[in-house]
């Protein structure tokens, strides 16, 4: 592992705390003055603490929306438009390329880009080097808990699109749009892919019990119903009935919507 | 009640300065 210098930039951690990285370029935190470490940063560690205190909340939908509320919050991702996020994805080259295997350096480069982007909105909100390295954590913990190192380029898409800025619609087209064909259809195969990687984040956050397990086939067939394929109206037609086992996703636009 | 998602790969040990 390398402690000390890992990436250029003011660091998002101060003493006794210290980054650090695995051989395959994995962040860690070390913790000088308890003598331990983790893969979480200590601030993900605090947003962790706060989120075990939501388990009180009786309503899961509605505990699984304050959580996530948390988290955008905390990783700054409600100041990130979803266009931002698309526009970065296909400026590196992510467009199309669902199966292809991003590492850590590609992670944090896009990340940069992303939060660089929202520090021009808002400068006093976002810390770049704090919002990289939660939002790297984050998206490590909900699709790399071994830490590999190694995130699929869908799964990186699903999970910033889902906590990004935006109109609930515009997430479901573009998440329709990932894995569309040319012919703007989608099949069986590659809805289950999709659906999978959008229920590891009520999954991470302890709560999939609630929408139904982390089994998505009946999800699938609910959505397909009689047809091989899927257009994007007949997903939105499904989503808009706010099928359980995403149920938690527009009620946290629900809460957002409601906290003017 | 919420369980939390279980980690299973630990950090690399803890090393002095």
């Amino acid at each position: 592992s390398t402690q000390g210098a890992v990436s250029p930039g003011p660091p998002s951690v101060q003493p006794p705390w210290e980054r650090a990285s695995t051989p395959n370029k994995v962040p860690y935190y070390i913790n000088h003055s308890t003598e331990t470490t983790h893969w979480d940063h200590p601030q993900m560690l605090d947003l962790a603490a706060h989120l075990l205190q939501l388990n009180e909340v009786r309503f899961s939908a509605y505990r699984t929306a304050l959580k996530l509320r948390s988290l955008q919050n905390k990783l700054c991702l409600d100041c990130v438009p979803l266009m931002t996020a698309s526009e970065a994805f296909d400026l590196h080259g992510l467009r199309g390329q669902n199966d292809r295997i991003l590492d850590i350096a590609d992670m944090v480069l896009i990340l940069r880009a992303i939060f660089e982007s929202a520090a021009a909105e808002h400068p006093n909100v976002v810390d770049i080097p704090l919002c990289v390295d939660l939002a790297l954590n984050w998206m490590l913990n909900v699709y790399d808990s071994q830490r590999t190192g190694q995130i699929r380029v869908l799964s990186f898409k699903v999970g910033l699109v889902i906590l990004s800025k935006g109109h609930l619609e515009e997430k479901y087209r573009y998440l329709f749009r990932l894995i569309a064909d040319p012919q703007q259809k989608a099949d069986q195969r590659k809805l289950g892919l999709l659906l999978h990687d959008v229920l590891q984040v009520p999954r991470q956050l302890g709560e999939v019990a609630a929408f139904g397990g982390s089994n998505i086939e009946p999800s699938v067939r609910s959505c397909l119903g009689d047809r091989e394929d899927l257009e994007v109206t007949h997903f939105l037609a499904w989503l808009n009935q706010e099928p359980q086992s995403l149920v938690w996703l527009p009620v946290l636009h629900r809460l957002a919507a409601a906290e003017s | 009640r919420p369980k939390p998602a279980p980690t299973y790969r630990k950090p690399p040990p803890y090393v002095p300065p």
